[in-house]
């Protein structure tokens, strides 16, 4: 554990707090991909299988389960609480054509073939597109609401610092994992429009961010 | 041999 990994999972549980409060406060999911957090769900689930095969620490354990619960609690409030609030028709990026490539690339590129470490690999791979069906319906609707744009702002950052982790630890442990690494650049890039944008937009105070 | 590094992180 290094200051950059600890902040990555701090900032990632902001996001994820961040959008489940929006949600329940204003008792409206307008806005949100609903696909984005169902992908995100199942990233979890198929990563934190080895809560039942394998202990690493108390703080290990207590984020993925926290991880887990608010997932699924976003997901319920999406589809099913606040269901009339969904905006399903600008939610229309077809997951399809991120679940099939994806889950193809586990079975090819992975560690070992085991189900395991062939879900771990889908969840690596999934989590690093899973935003696209949120940054597609903010292109097509043309807007975010700013409380949108802060999770998906602790969201990046999360990323960005994940990538300052594995520096970090390729330089005082040696370690050096291809398949997290190259993902999570991969995921990190697509972050960098909106960041460019949030910074332009948002923070210069304008209430919602409008693409040009 | 399964590489486990990467899973001790979220």
């Amino acid at each position: 554990m290094n200051i950059f990994r600890l902040l990555g999972d701090m900032c990632h549980l902001v996001a994820i707090i961040i959008l489940f409060l929006k949600i329940w406060r204003s008792k409206s999911c307008a806005g949100i991909s609903g696909k984005s957090q169902v992908l995100f769900a199942l990233v979890f689930t198929t990563r934190y299988l080895d809560l039942f095969t394998s202990f690493i620490s108390v703080y290990n354990t207590v984020m993925k389960v926290v991880f887990l619960v608010l997932a699924y609690a976003t997901v319920y409030l999406i589809y099913l609480r606040f269901r009339s609030t969904y905006n399903s028709e600008s939610d229309s990026f077809r997951v399809e054509f991120l679940l099939v490539p994806v889950a193809g690339l586990s079975f090819l590129e992975n560690y070992a073939f085991a189900p395991l470490e062939i879900l771990w690999t889908f969840s690596i791979y999934l989590e690093s597109v899973a935003i696209l069906p949120q940054l597609f319906m903010i292109t097509k609707t043309g807007e975010a609401e700013s409380i949108t744009t802060h999770y998906l702002f602790f969201l990046g950052l999360y990323r960005a610092l994940y990538l300052a982790n594995w520096v970090w630890r390729y330089h005082t442990e040696g370690f050096f994992d291809q398949i997290a690494v190259v993902s999570g650049v991969v995921q990190t890039i697509f972050y960098c429009d909106f960041f460019y944008l949030y910074f332009t937009k948002v923070l210069r105070g304008s209430g919602k961010m409008t693409l040009p | 041999q399964v590489k486990v590094d990467a899973h001790d992180e979220l």
